[in-house]
């Protein structure tokens, strides 16, 4: 990096929307920051688009952080990635070949009221901030609020749980930012959400326990990523559908984004030993951020290779 | 700024069932103000949840007559999280 940016620290919300500014300005001909909306306290919302191509609608592919505001590690990792990226193109030919066919947008804080509020307030603040009519509890939990069997199983009615759905799919403004901009851009082949924290890689679906039509790729794509992340330090995932492998999950990203065409849609579950919690040691965070990115490189190079 | 004073978390180890409801039926309660990191869902999947202090003893108390194991895996939350305040604090200081 050509300034001091730590990225083995946890860092403010400021602090991170700085460094993707730096990025997009260190490398002007690969790395944009594009706003793509605002939360509900009025925060900018900012992606990392990192594309080799110009015009046209390139297929692409999100890679969604922080949804969960106090699973810092994800916010962390995503930026290291934002880094690895623009440092490891025309370096590692597998990063180039992927950025020679597509573009990668990166979502660092996908949930930037929520950020803050554990940086300022409550530390183990979960959900968006958004106001609860007819209630004294606040928030919604942004991935129980996507369009993909809204407030079915796994989900909650009541404004107070940690896993309140919200009043209807996408009212939270953070959820309904990314959707309108997948939307209209209309081509992306992959999403990829990042939370921590128990060693997991799943795919669709979270809401039912019905296979999902392309449940045999994407498990195989999975088991290949998991084997390629544990290849670093031995770190151990478990993989399968959402539902089966964690808990039963309405309403969440990647089962909105399966449902509509994004066929590969993978959330990782990052590492922690779960002695901490959501307190993952900063020292822990270039090993975490390191692992993933060999997984995630997995994905990418699955979808450059089968496209549809 | 919301403090976590004498605050646990608790790992379960659940290991049937039977036990998954048990605990089901606390994650959706409001009474020991309960915040379940992981949720009950399978065997091999133990649960995580952070316990306030004033509720420690009651939830201790449940486990124990359900015979449900545990163990403290965070023996004082505020603890932690003071280190870690630290810990950002110094980076944020190296930085500038």
């Amino acid at each position: 990096s050509s300034n001091n940016f730590n990225y083995g620290a946890y860092h403010s919300l400021e602090a991170i929307y700085h460094e993707m500014d730096n990025i997009a300005a260190d490398f002007p001909d690969l790395a944009r920051r594009v706003k793509i909306g605002h939360s509900f306290e009025n925060r900018p919302m900012y992606v990392l688009k990192f594309s080799t191509g110009k015009g046209v609608r390139r297929p692409a592919v999100w890679l969604n952080a922080g949804i969960h505001s106090r699973e810092w590690i994800s916010q962390a990792t995503a930026i290291w990635t934002a880094r690895k990226i623009v440092s490891d193109y025309q370096r590692d030919p597998a990063i180039t070949s992927i950025l020679e066919k597509m573009d990668i947008f990166l979502l660092p804080v996908a949930n930037p009221d929520g950020y803050v509020y554990t940086q300022t307030q409550n530390r183990l603040w979960r959900k968006t901030r958004s106001r609860n009519p007819g209630s004294s509890c606040i928030g919604a939990d942004p991935n129980r609020n996507w369009n993909a069997s809204f407030a079915g199983k796994g989900a909650s009615d009541n404004p107070c749980s940690e896993v309140y759905h919200g009043p209807h799919a996408n009212s939270e403004v953070e959820v309904k930012s990314v959707v309108d901009f997948i939307q209209k851009h209309g081509n992306f082949k992959g999403f990829i959400d990042l939370h921590s924290y128990s060693q997991l890689l799943m795919y669709p679906y979270g809401y039912s326990v019905k296979k999902a039509p392309d449940a045999e790729e994407l498990d195989k794509v999975a088991r290949l990523a998991a084997k390629a992340l544990a290849s670093v330090s031995g770190t151990e995932y478990q993989v399968g559908p959402t539902c089966t492998t964690v808990y039963p999950a309405s309403g969440s990203s990647i089962d909105w984004a399966y449902d509509n065409g994004i066929k590969f849609a993978f959330t990782f579950e990052l590492r922690d030993t779960g002695t901490y919690g959501f307190l993952l040691p900063a020292n822990q965070i270039i090993p975490t951020a390191e692992e993933t990115w060999l997984g995630l490189k997995t994905i990418m190079e699955h979808v450059r290779d089968n496209l549809y | 700024q919301e403090k976590f004073f004498g605050d646990q978390v608790l790992r379960i180890n659940v290991r049937n069932g039977d036990e998954i409801s048990k605990l089901s039926q606390l994650v959706n309660s409001n009474n020991l103000k309960l915040n379940f990191w992981k949720s009950p869902s399978s065997f091999n999947r133990p649960v995580d949840v952070l316990v306030p202090s004033v509720s420690l003893q009651a939830f201790k108390s449940f486990l124990r007559s359900q015979g449900l194991e545990y163990a403290v895996t965070i023996e004082d939350l505020q603890a932690l999280l003071d280190n870690e305040d630290d810990e950002m604090q110094h980076n944020e200081g190296q930085e500038r």
